[in-house]
């Protein structure tokens, strides 16, 4: 990968995790994202985010799932006790 | 819409309200103004009533925050979060924060107060979030929204009516009395030789005949049924109903309509409800119940949809494999569609608009057919 696209990467496979673990229980010591596993506890997560927001469920982290994740929001969890 | 779990909500109707601090980013009218709107937005559409204090306790405090605010979930800067709020309940319970890193604006140029302010006191008054992008209730906030036209979506108004009920006097709820309701036009006929029914099931040895909002009461020891609206029972349940069974062992009776079900102990809903039927283990195919009954000696629970059925192990807490089945291949004589069903004195009875089936489950046989209104002292 050019360094840039690495790095962004790295900012990305961070963004979901955090948002995974704010609002959709994702266990705090899932192994990091690794955005080539198609499966998971992390995609599994993904997919239920995308459901949950009405996105393609496609378990990947795609260019609509990373803008949903950007955009601002409520801090409720969406899922959960 | 969903509930927060445990389904937490006020147990009264009034609610204070105060203002703890205010940003900087508006005159402090328009942010009292933001909050009393966007209180209005649920007040219409529930019984619940709110004023303000402007000192010591409410139930609801407001106030505007950055970064670590004390309550082991701090804010984010700008962007991101913009507020959160808690389910209703003492101390920071039903308290609603609001990100100070925002711009707030009145109009959408920033982050508009009333939009969020409106999601957050949803969730003050019990909503969790909502996967209709429509709803008020969706957890990203949407910029684009046409501030002029706002109205709170169907599935928020369901949400809130599913805690609260709807406003006293409004057309859809009248002040439900408990004594019984007089027949008369716009409600059902007991002897209507045409009355089918939308759900029956015992309760408490007592059957419950469920039609459109209202429900007939029948006592084994009393001659004439009573006949009541539902809502002056069990006002957090919808009319209309498309199943109910008593699980007697639990001394609880289940409700279903559509893809959702609650439940009921004698008067009491019961926390945590409704919940979704998938999680009794029906496909996503299966969008709604026809009818269900218990049948207590098995201690499992018959759900028919259609031409098919499922059995659903009430011990195990799960359905049991093998099912769907046909109606017609175990229940020789009983044609879909079943509208009603329940168990009585070890016989199943089967309501199918106007015609009632008594059917013998040892003999797996038809033993009577009766009009449906029969046990209305018709």
């Amino acid at each position: 990968y050019p360094a840039d696209r690495a790095a962004e990467d790295e900012d990305s496979m961070e963004l979901v995790q955090q948002y995974l673990e704010k609002y959709y229980k994702l266990a705090k010591e899932t192994k990091p994202f690794v955005r080539r596993r198609d499966h998971g506890p992390v995609v599994e997560k993904i997919r239920e985010m995308q459901k949950f927001l009405g996105l393609e469920v496609t378990g990947k982290l795609d260019t609509d799932t990373l803008e949903m994740m950007r955009k601002p929001r409520c801090g409720v969890p969406d899922v959960g006790d | 819409f969903t509930t927060f779990p445990g389904m937490p909500k006020w147990r009264k109707t009034h609610l204070t309200y105060r203002i703890i601090n205010y940003t900087l980013d508006l005159p402090r009218d328009a942010v009292d103004s933001a909050i009393e709107k966007a209180l209005s937005l649920w007040q219409e559409v529930t019984p619940l009533t709110f004023s303000r204090a402007d000192e010591g306790e409410a139930d609801i405090k407001i106030s505007f925050a950055v970064r670590d605010h004390g309550d082991f979930s701090p804010f984010d800067g700008p962007g991101n979060v913009l507020g959160h709020a808690y389910p209703p309940g003492p101390g920071i319970f039903g308290d609603a924060h609001f990100d100070d890193d925002e711009q707030w604006t009145r109009d959408t140029s920033g982050t508009n107060l009333f939009l969020v302010a409106a999601h957050e006191l949803g969730h003050s008054l019990g909503l969790f979030h909502s996967a209709d992008p429509s709803a008020l209730m969706y957890p990203v906030y949407r910029a684009d929204t046409d501030l002029s036209r706002f109205r709170l979506s169907q599935d928020d108004v369901d949400g809130i009516q599913s805690l609260y009920g709807s406003p006293p006097g409004s057309p859809d709820d009248p002040v439900a009395p408990t004594e019984s309701v007089t027949s008369g036009p716009g409600t059902p006929a007991a002897c209507d030789p045409a009355l089918s029914f939308d759900a029956v099931s015992t309760l408490r040895g007592e059957i419950l005949f469920f039609k459109d909002r209202y429900f007939w009461r029948k006592s084994l020891r009393t001659l004439e049924p009573g006949f009541y609206l539902i809502s002056s029972f069990w006002p957090s349940l919808p009319s209309g109903l498309d199943a109910a069974y008593e699980d007697t062992s639990k001394d609880t009776v289940f409700l279903f309509k559509g893809n959702q079900f609650w439940a009921v102990r004698g008067t009491e809903a019961q926390a945590g409800y409704p919940k979704g039927i998938r999680t009794l283990g029906f496909p996503a195919t299966v969008g709604k119940i026809d009818a269900a009954l218990f049948d207590k000696e098995k201690k499992k629970t018959y759900f028919f949809v259609g031409d098919k059925y499922w059995r659903f192990d009430e011990k195990r807490q799960s359905m049991e494999p093998g099912f769907p089945r046909q109606i017609a291949e175990d229940f020789p004589g009983v044609d879909p569609k079943v509208d009603a069903a329940f168990e009585a004195f070890g016989f199943y009875y089967f309501f199918s608009g106007p015609s009632q089936l008594e059917f013998d489950p040892n003999a797996r046989k038809v033993t009577h057919t009766l009009a449906s209104g029969s046990w209305l002292n018709c």
